[in-house]
């Protein structure tokens, strides 16, 4: 999950397993095929960016604080966007 | 307001549901009574009709359930994920599913079962979520009172998109979500909290980060659920780091976050005259260490370190601040200016040549 450096040290792995479903729940993230990483960071970057974007947070494509504090509100499991 | 992909909804406007079990957090009448009230929001505004049926295949089959609950849309434990429901269609079509691991309520104890079924109820007719903050299907759980509740204008103009208007309506006037830089926006209150701008309007108010040009909108119940859902007036007092807010005769002093026992407390409690109905706006000026209060065409200065009224007050606003009309919805400090709010304007007045030295419009806080 591509992170700004000065919040780097901010989430543990959980967080970020955390963070890839709900991407996966909310924003349709298809599981990542191993040998594509390249692609699958475009697809985590740009499923952060569609979150963002949702919410009116600053887009960065970038798991920050703010994106993940926002994560973990309590919320609808109906997806936001996709089929 | 969203739609799902292909549009969608009932074909027909006579919908039935079933409660096929129950939560142990609510009593069974309560469950159905939350139930039916969150079907009449929906029904109010269309032309649509939900009768309950107890048994056999109803459209929407409501139930409770936890985890893998049979959907393969897992439920996640307490607080995450509260519920979730299909699009209209056979089958699992329409039906709604609540986490039976969170505490459901029928007010701020634990999530309100009312609120998350409405919105639920809104997925089951076609609705997708919102992005609007003050909609109900807007995706984040805010409580928004016990009582009280009025369906969002957003979703009326999408439900009614799908079913067309209903001949019933009981509050025809759906609360709006304030636009920031609408030409003609007026205020109610303006506050400083620990170097972030608060501005409120309605059941919302705006935070404006100093470095930040883009202003967050939230809904005042999220970060204090025991207030209003609107003000009259709110200040920071710096030193004591106790932000106030006002409504009504009432007074709440709040820690950040927290509302400082004892409070709310009556306003005439600060030396305000006990007929004293409501106050307009409120400002702490730092330099003189008063804090100044404006309800009609008076304002008062109250004495932050005596913690009294100073005498020889009210005075007329006219007279020391000739320029910025008889009345004031709103005002703030900075840099030695006092800012004014009065309708669609805001007058930027120097405290030190007393005088009003700009006329803004009111949205130009947000850099409109």
């Amino acid at each position: 999950i591509p992170i700004p450096l000065e919040d780097s040290h901010e989430f543990t792995e959980e967080d970020l397993q955390f963070a890839e479903r709900y991407l996966r729940t909310h924003y349709d993230l298809r599981p990542n095929p191993a040998d594509v990483m390249r692609k699958s960071a475009n697809t985590l970057a740009s499923k952060l960016r569609e979150m963002q974007a949702f919410f009116g947070l600053e887009v960065t494509g970038k798991l920050n604080e703010e994106t993940y504090e926002l994560m973990q509100q309590p919320r609808c499991g109906v997806p936001d966007v996709g089929e | 307001y969203n739609f799902f992909p292909r549009k969608l909804k009932w074909s027909k406007t006579n919908l039935t549901y079933r409660i096929m079990n129950y939560t142990p957090d609510l009593s069974r009448a309560e469950v159905d009574r939350a139930f039916k009230k969150a079907f009449k929001v929906w029904s109010d505004v269309t032309p649509l009709n939900f009768t309950r049926i107890r048994s056999g295949i109803a459209d929407i089959m409501i139930s409770f359930g936890t985890k893998e609950h049979g959907d393969f849309y897992p439920f996640d434990g307490p607080s995450g994920l509260l519920a979730h429901a299909f699009p209209p269609g056979p089958d699992y079509g329409g039906d709604a599913h609540f986490d039976d691991d969170e505490t459901w309520s029928d007010d701020s104890r634990g999530y309100s079962l009312f609120l998350v079924a409405a919105h639920e109820f809104g997925h089951s007719l076609g609705l997708e979520h919102s992005r609007d903050p003050g909609a109900l299907m807007f995706p984040i759980y805010t409580y928004t009172g016990k009582t009280g509740f009025v369906l969002p204008d957003d979703d009326v103009q999408g439900i009614q998109e799908l079913y067309g208007a209903g001949d019933r309506d009981p509050n025809p006037k759906h609360p709006k979500t304030p636009e920031k830089c609408d030409a003609e926006l007026s205020l109610d209150a303006i506050t400083e909290l620990r170097g972030e701008m608060l501005i409120f309007k309605d059941r919302f108010f705006w935070r404006l980060h100093p470095q930040m040009v883009e202003a967050e909108l939230v809904l005042l119940k999220s970060f204090w659920p025991e207030l209003p859902n609107k003000i009259d007036a709110a200040y920071e007092n710096p030193i004591k780091d106790l932000v106030f807010m006002f409504k009504g005769k009432k007074v709440w002093a709040m820690n950040g976050y927290d509302i400082i026992e004892g409070f709310p407390k009556k306003i005439y409690e600060m030396g305000f005259p006990k007929q004293m109905k409501r106050i307009d706006a409120a400002v702490h000026v730092k330099d003189t260490g008063r804090t100044l209060f404006f309800s009609g065409n008076k304002f008062w200065s109250y004495d932050e370190e005596k913690e009294v009224m100073e005498t020889g007050y009210p005075r007329l606003i006219e007279e020391e601040f000739p320029g910025i009309g008889d009345r004031v919805d709103a005002v703030y400090q900075r840099n030695g200016y006092l800012y004014f709010f009065n309708g669609s304007l805001q007058f930027e007045y120097s405290i030190w040549s007393n005088r009003i030295v700009r006329v803004l419009h009111t949205n130009s806080i947000f850099w409109c």
